[in-house]
């Protein structure tokens, strides 16, 4: 049967925290997320992919209110020599556009045609994180306006309002 | 006020691939997108982080059904020198297992608890990926039992069912 896509949804109000070459051994990204907690702050989606490179290393990036930025960044720096991870990257010009679905996992053109949608703009998605129920793409903010307006296009959303999602 | 934890699913049914060293620059990943739902292949997570050396690369995973694999591969392998991606890893030995909720954004320690109760048996978190409503990790297949445990006992989710969850 077609998947339901319920609505698109934008967020121009977070920055980004990527901790780089975090070592991929147990415990790591515990410290890290303790570290953040400990400062009481709220996190969106957090998004790690796996070490490929012979360095035992990974990336972990994370989305956070802007307003939240210089806390997370300096109760990171306060734990990067116990973890080990060698820098931190702050980015506050991001934006989060996410197309909200049900049954997305058995349509895999779901994704496809999203990703094209964006790809035709020469919209750059600089991360991708999806559950069967959400495709969630950070894009550069001054990018995210026509992110929105290209995947309400391909979708036939036009006119629609937005959906209220949570999560 | 507290957030909400419904319950902890594991899964051991996918494999994962990893395409490495994808052009991080428009279209790319609607290129493999496109070649796998192309072959009809169910598509679970999708992880991709951004792209932090100076390579202009990053690498795109997504897990599969493990009885998709070879044909995924296959597809993909067809759209190498398209995409121009530097190679492909294949995976079926990952284990699968996620804490469902709701209103985690706003609890930081969720996270962190969710992870430390892996660091602590160490089990090490191959993928990570969030929304509000769901933290999802990969492991080692052989690790998947134990991680499930592990999060059973930090969460006191003890003798409870398991969730039978969407997304
Ligand atoms: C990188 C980080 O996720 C590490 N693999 C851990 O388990 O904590
Ligand atoms: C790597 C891939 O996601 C690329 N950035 C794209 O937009 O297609």
């Amino acid at each position: 049967e077609q998947p339901i896509i319920a609505g698109v949804a934008h967020d121009r109000s977070e920055a980004k925290i990527t901790v780089v070459g975090v070592p991929d051994t147990p415990g790591t990204a515990a410290q890290i997320f303790e570290a953040v907690a400990e400062a009481e702050i709220n996190i969106d989606m957090i998004v790690q992919n796996v070490s490929v490179a012979a360095s035992g290393r990974t990336d972990v990036s994370f989305t956070l209110p802007k307003a939240e930025g210089q806390t997370a960044v300096a109760a990171l720096d306060r734990v990067k020599a116990a973890i080990g991870f060698e820098r931190l990257e702050y980015d506050d010009q991001i934006g989060k556009v996410s197309l909200i679905g049900v049954g997305m996992r058995s349509h895999p053109g779901v994704s496809a045609k999203f990703f094209k949608a964006l790809g035709e703009r020469k919209i750059n998605m600089e991360m991708i994180s999806t559950s069967e129920i959400r495709i969630s793409v950070v894009t550069r903010a001054d990018e995210l306006d026509d992110a929105v307006r290209a995947v309400h296009s391909a979708f036939e959303l036009d006119g629609e309002a937005e959906a209220t999602v949570y999560g």
